[in-house]
């Protein structure tokens, strides 16, 4: 699966 | 967080700090586009939910809230604004975005990072409805022929922002083990490609000159 990606961008 | 990151933010500011200069500051609304602003307020207010729980970093909150809230600010002004609403032209603003929304709204609930969090499912809706955001401000560019010096600033500002996020994930994928991200990615090539056309004709009309008006055929 897709690293869940954490959301560390605007 | 890295050079490109930074550069994109700092353009988006400036984007902000033009249109508010434009629309407050100035008092007119002329060429700018309510659909594209009030697309806009939509992606953050989306996007950004998060902020009730996710503290990753000050700069982050702070970026945040200052993106909602100008944003916000423009529609109100464009909106309520006596001499904003007078040099506003509801008439050519006219692109149906309706079928920009709801497209969108399908592709968040299908095609997202986690199924299992509507979070996740908001957050890629803002990802994609970015990406078309600005098709109402160029049509009514497009329209109008001829663009007003601050607001040319304005749209190239906007569109370098994303344009510098594409080198940022290039640059991350490159240096972080794991770092994918190809919504973010896919979204960010079909904003940025979007702007192509007015970028080249931005570069044509400033290179005369940084305040010339930009000509659209």
């Amino acid at each position: 699966a897709m690293k869940r990606a954490l959301h560390d961008e605007l | 967080m890295n050079i490109f990151r930074f550069l994109g933010d700092m353009s988006h500011i400036l984007s902000f700090l033009l249109l508010l200069h434009k629309i407050v500051g100035g008092k007119s609304a002329a060429g700018i586009s309510l659909r594209t602003a009030e697309m806009y307020a939509i992606v953050f207010c989306t996007r950004y939910i998060d902020l009730l729980w996710n503290f990753a970093s000050l700069y982050n909150y702070l970026l945040k809230l200052l993106f909602i809230g100008a944003s916000l600010t423009i529609v109100y002004f464009m909106r309520y604004g006596p001499s904003q609403k007078a040099t506003y032209n509801a008439d050519e603003d006219a692109f149906p975005v309706q079928y920009l929304i709801a497209p969108c709204a399908v592709l968040g609930v299908l095609i997202n990072q986690d199924h299992s969090s509507p979070f996740e499912m908001v957050w890629a809706f803002s990802i994609y409805l970015e990406a078309v955001a600005i098709l109402p401000q160029l049509f009514l560019l497009q329209k109008q022929g001829e663009v007003e010096n601050l607001t040319s600033h304005y749209v190239f500002a906007l569109g370098a922002y994303r344009a510098l996020y594409l080198l940022n994930w290039m640059f991350r994928f490159m240096t972080e083990p794991d770092y994918q991200q190809r919504i973010v990615w896919l979204s960010g090539l079909v904003q940025t490609a979007l702007y192509c056309d007015f970028f080249y004709h931005y570069y044509q009309s400033k290179k005369g000159g940084l305040n010339k008006s930009v000509k659209l055929p």
